[in-house]
């Protein structure tokens, strides 16, 4: 494995995104997954539709709050095509689900893998690498207050409350970490981004980590 | 100029500015005692940010959303054979 790996250097990580007063950090840890692992193939990178997941994943809650793993499950086994954004934008509201035809131009779900990779980080580095950006989750109450640096501590694992996009990992310092996409804003955090410490699955990093396969 | 930079439109002494204001002084508690552990010059800071006005709760209720699932202990990559 690389000292250093970050799959925004290979340009297929989208801008971070604000999910504004609703609940639906879980959307957007899979639909970055998705688009990030579309544009790995050879796709250009395109933003895909996060209230389309919102709205029509209906084992979840919407805004209320749902999990990256039913949503991937929903995704795999109905294969629904997520639209680009710019056909299906962003509300921060859940709203009633559109469709689209068969033959609507989109990106769909061929498989998905989600393990506890807790006490096993490295190999959890080497799904990054080779399956691109993973969708987690993650213990977030101490997040509220977070400005940048490497967390940690004040973060527990096991109970986890926020969904997450891991893009990368640094092991070149003296605190090796993960580089992890928020969906808060750019103004939280470093530019949206939060750095987490590899090794003791600190904020529950490591309990519940997806890949996606397109 | 906490409201102004992050354009909080409630008046001053108004009640929803009282509240926030007791909020607010409950985060920068916080701070001091997260910031107590950061002993490295690459440790997290904690400190003013768009959530300090906001209570734990609130923010709990807004943004931490996720209904964990438990997922299977990974157990090495599948191989041939």
């Amino acid at each position: 494995l690389p000292a250093r790996f970050d799959w925004r250097d290979k340009a297929v990580v989208a801008p971070v995104q604000n999910q504004g007063a609703c609940g639906s950090c879980w959307a957007f840890s899979v639909v970055g997954a998705m688009q990030a692992d579309h544009a790995i193939g050879g796709s250009q990178l395109e933003q895909l539709s996060v209230q389309q997941v919102l709205d029509c994943s209906y084992q979840n809650a919407g805004c209320s709050g749902g999990s990256p793993s039913r949503a991937l499950s929903w995704l795999n086994q109905t294969k629904l095509k997520l639209v680009p954004r710019s056909e299906y934008p962003y509300k921060a509201k859940t709203g009633i689900c559109h469709f689209f035809s068969q033959s609507h131009e989109g990106v769909s779900v061929k498989d998905f893998s989600t393990y506890d990779f807790s006490g096993q980080e490295e190999a959890m580095m080497g799904q990054l690498v080779a399956h691109g950006p993973l969708a987690a989750i993650v213990d977030a109450v101490s997040w509220q207050d977070y400005l940048g640096g490497i967390i940690q501590y004040h973060c527990s694992s096991h109970w986890s409350n926020h969904a997450v996009l891991i893009i990368g990992y640094d092991t070149t310092g003296d605190i090796p970490y993960w580089i992890v996409q928020n969906s808060w804003g750019t103004t939280w955090g470093d530019e949206g981004y939060v750095y987490i410490k590899i090794g003791g699955n600190i904020c529950g990093i490591a309990d519940s980590v997806a890949a996606v396969f397109l | 100029a906490f409201r102004a930079h992050f354009h909080r439109t409630y008046e001053v002494d108004s009640e929803e500015f009282n509240r926030r204001r007791v909020y607010f002084q409950n985060a920068t508690e916080r701070h001091a005692y997260l910031n107590s552990f950061s002993t490295m010059s690459q440790s997290a800071k904690y400190g003013i940010n768009q959530f300090s006005d906001l209570s734990q709760k609130e923010f709990k209720d807004l943004y931490l959303r996720v209904v964990p699932d438990k997922a299977p202990i990974f157990s090495g990559l599948k191989t041939p054979g």
